[in-house]
Parts: C-alpha cells; sequence; structure tokens
C-alpha cells in the first residue's frame, strides 16, 4: 500500500469520524 | 512564530510557499502551540526526540529514516499475511514464570513502534503518569510493569507497579478479552498456570517485543476524562527500540484498541495535530472536537484487504506548484494507501513518485536552487546553504470525496541540515505494494 506518512501530516488536523465512516482534514491545526 | 510560517505565493503561476530555512530544523528549547482542542479528553502530542520531550534516546536523521524503512517493510509483511512462529517466555531462568510464555511470529501482525509522537497518561490508582508513543497504526496498548520478571529497557518515567494500584485486576484466560489477543497481535495468548491469567505477546517488524500479563486498569486521559477497566498490556519482557517511552498507545482499528474500547463514551472519534517541528506541540483529543471548523474536508475511510486494523484512504492525484500530475488513478487503487501516524515519510507508488520528484525538480530548478547528496531513503535533496527563505512548490493531494489537501509547507522537506534538505517522500518498492 501506499502510506500517507506523519510529516505530511503536520499541523493538519486529523479527524477520524470512524461511525461516520470519514477521516477529515483541517488545515492550520495547531 | 514568525519563524515558524510560511505563506502561499502564486507568483509566476507557480503555487509555492515561502519557506523560513530556521523552521526546518528543531530549536533548542520547546514552544508549546498556542491552538488546543475544546475538550475535556485532550492530550498534549510532541516530538520524540525534541526538547517537549523528556525522553532520551535521539536518533540521527538516517536512523529515523532507517527505522521509518523498517516500519513500512512491517506493514507490507503484515498485509501480506506472511509470518514465521518463535518464542519468548517472561522469564526462562525463574520457575516460577516458565510456563508463562506465548508464541510470538518473527513477522508479527504488528508493525514497528518507531512512531515519533507521543503523549502522557496516567495510569492506575493512585496515577503513575507514563509517555507513550501513539500509533493508528496498532491495536494494543502496553507499558512495562514491575517486577519485569525477565526484562524492561531504560524508560524515563517510573515503571508501572500494578501491585500499587487499587485499580488493577488481571484478565482471565478462558475470557471474551483474552481471546480478542489474537486478532489484535496476531499471536495466540498464554495463560499462566498458577493464577490462570491472560497473557500477550506482540512482536514487531524489527524484533521488538513485548511479553506479558494482560490486565485492566484505571486510565487517566486529564483530570475530567476517566475511564475504568481499559485492557492493557503490563509488559513483563519487553526489548526493543522504544526510545525511552513506557510503551505503546494503540489507536488502531480492533476491539481491543483504545478507540474500540472507549466507543461508548467517544463515540469511535477522535481527531490530532501532529506539530511543525519538534520544538512544538500539538494535540491528541478521543471524542467530537468541538473546534472543527467547516473548513475541514472530508474523505470515505476505506479498509484494505488484510489489513482491517488500518486507516484506509483513496488517493486520486497529487498536485505540484498547483499542477496536477498526470497519474493514472489505477496507479492509486490498485494497492491502495494508509494514513499512519507512526509512519515518518509518505511512501507512494513508484509511479506516482517518478512524477512528484520529477515535477518537483523542475519547480526548483526553475527556481535556481541546487541539488544535493540522497538523505538514506530520501533521493530528491537540494544545497540550501547561504538562503535565508526558499520558496518551494506547494504540495497537494486529492482525495475520494472531493477533498483536496494542500499540504502544510512543513510537510514537504525533511532536512538534516541546511546542506542537505529533502523532498520528504518516498517510493514503495512496486506500484502493487
Amino acid at each position: 500500500v501506499a502510506i500517507f506518512g506523519n510529516v505530511q501530516q503536520k499541523r493538519l488536523q486529523v479527524i477520524y469520524d470512524i461511525g461516520g465512516g470519514k477521516i477529515g482534514f483541517g488545515q492550520g491545526g495547531c | 512564530k514568525q519563524t515558524h510560517e510560511s505563506t502561499q505565493s502564486h507568483r509566476s503561476q507557480l503555487r509555492t510557499y515561502t519557506v523560513q530555512l530556521t523552521s526546518l530544523l528543531p530549536a533548542s528549547s520547546c514552544s508549546p502551540s498556542s491552538i488546543v482542542p475544546n475538550n475535556e479528553a485532550t492530550l498534549k502530542v510532541v516530538h520524540k526526540h525534541g526538547p517537549c520531550s523528556q525522553l532520551q534516546a535521539k536518533p540521527d536523521h538516517a536512523q529515523i529514516l532507517q527505522q521509518d524503512q523498517t516500519r513500512v517493510n512491517s506493514i507490507h509483511s503484515r498485509l501480506s499475511g506472511k509470518s514465521v512462529a518463535a518464542t519468548a517466555a517472561i522469564d526462562d531462568d525463574n520457575p516460577r514464570y516458565q510456563e508463562d510464555s506465548t508464541t510470538l511470529p518473527a513477522k508479527s501482525g504488528a508493525v514497528v513502534s518507531s512512531g515519533n509522537y507521543i503523549v502522557t497518561v496516567g495510569l492506575g490508582t493512585p496515577k503513575t503518569d507514563l509517555s507513550l508513543i501513539f500509533d493508528t497504526g496498532s491495536d494494543i496498548t502496553w507499558t512495562q510493569c514491575e517486577p519485569c520478571a525477565k526484562s524492561c529497557y531504560n524508560q524515563k518515567e517510573t515503571i508501572f507497579d500494578p501491585s500499587k494500584s487499587t485499580s488493577y485486576a488481571n484478565v482471565s484466560c478462558n475470557s471474551a478479552d483474552c481471546s480478542q489477543l489474537k486478532s489484535a497481535t496476531g499471536i495466540t495468548p498464554g495463560c499462566s498456570s498458577g493464577t490462570s491469567t491472560c497473557i500477550y505477546g506482540i512482536q514487531y517488524g524489527d524484533q521488538s517485543f513485548s511479553v506479558g500479563y494482560f490486565g485492566k486498569e484505571r486510565l487517566t486521559l486529564t483530570s475530567s476524562a476517566v475511564i475504568d477497566n481499559v485492557l492493557f498490556g503490563c509488559g513483563q519482557n519487553n526489548q526493543g527500540l522504544f526510545g525511552g517511552s513506557a510503551g505503546l498507545l494503540g489507536l488502531g482499528r480492533n476491539k481491543l484498541s483504545i478507540v474500540e474500547q472507549t466507543a461508548q463514551k467517544y463515540n469511535r472519534y477522535f481527531s490530532y495535530c501532529l506539530p511543525s517541528t519538534s520544538s512544538s506541540t500539538g494535540y491528541l483529543t478521543l471524542g467530537n472536537d468541538r473546534r472543527a471548523s467547516r473548513s475541514v474536508k472530508y474523505t470515505p475511510l476505506t479498509t484494505i484487504p488484510n489489513g482491517a486494523s488500518f486507516y484506509g484512504l483513496q488517493v486520486l492525484g497529487i498536485s505540484v506548484g498547483g499542477k496536477t500530475l498526470s497519474i493514472s488513478a489505477s496507479i492509486f487503487q490498485s494497492a491502495g494507501t494508509i494514513i499512519d501516524s507512526g509512519t515518518v515519510i509518505t511512501r507512494l507508488p513508484p509511479t506516482a513518485y517518478g512524477a512528484l520528484s520529477s515535477e518537483f525538480q523542475k519547480q526548483m530548478s526553475s527556481f535556481g536552487y541546487p541539488k544535493a547528496s540522497a538523505l538514506s531513503i530520501l533521493d530528491t535533496c537540494y544545497d540550501l546553504s547561504g538562503y535565508n527563505s526558499v520558496r518551494i512548490p506547494t504540495i497537494s493531494f486529492s482525495f475520494g470525496g472531493g477533498a483536496t489537501v494542500v499540504l502544510d509547507s512543513t510537510g514537504v522537506l525533511f532536512a538534516s541540515k541546511i546542506s542537505q534538505v529533502c523532498l520528504a517522500f518516498a517510493a514503495n518498492g512496486d506500484d502493487g505494494d
């Protein structure tokens, strides 16, 4: 598989809404 | 703040970030982020080896990348379903523990624990504060436990002692919780002959492992977020490269992960933000984050064959400097993609990486930046000596469901030093990986 790693996730707000079946990305999260 | 800020511009029709070079290297002191979610179950996230962490071991950049490749190999091995049996006991020399062993596959269902980010939680009553690697790519939460019957590696904090906690309980061998370990770890649990206590074992792809008693304990995330009867591994035989942390916090999709164990309270919902540098802080929040803004873009969560514990994503395309790369959608679809907090560098199918690297080099060349030698798995590197700030192309990912995410500028480059700043992406061995 391809892997979206943690360097690329920096400063993104990454949301795991497993019940809702979705993953969210918000910019400038921290 | 100005040092860590970057801005996008649209000069010359190419979309670029302007990056202050000092922001690529860690500062010597910790600067906590002022952005904290409005949620009672929020933990501070820090880089394991930066000034915001109290842990000691500090691998160099090449070692970090080497460990990262081992983790990726481990993920690929896990998805291929291959394993080899081996055995580790809690204590070979002590008759009391001789039967307290469990079989460990040399290539188990677990991935390497080299993840870079840690959170501090409280375990037991009264609580012991423990810094755990937080990992969306594995399921079991474990920590080293006294009396360390066989072996404990050096950790910064006091090792958890269940005999001093009034809320600790062993899990029995014939319980459903014990049986569940097989799917979470890939290893059949053992049973302590004297006490009928369930014995877990987990071994990672770099041969690191933890074996011990499977127990239940009170987990304190914050003073107002306390969870009772959390199932965890109380490790009596622990060896490996855990960097001085006290163990692992498993946030995968198995029933034994913290996400599933807290499903009633937090509704299988969590979020995090990884800090831009190792000298700043981020957060991990369990439960709904009321700070989540309308600008959040959502993509469907998918499942990978043979990888039910992983969080799958559908990548559709990549843009560099606003230019969409010509990559067939089938390249991404054939192998699939996961998102993982424990893998450092994003791995792409070779065809996709080739297109990304080529376009990035073309645009960097147009800005006149000189190339530098490769750094381990990173082959697109630049010597930026003499610059205070540089323009680099923006990189954005298009995901299924119409979500397009522009990466932060700190998510594009990996710097060992200013004379060797590299594109922070690497290729898998094969488009089918």
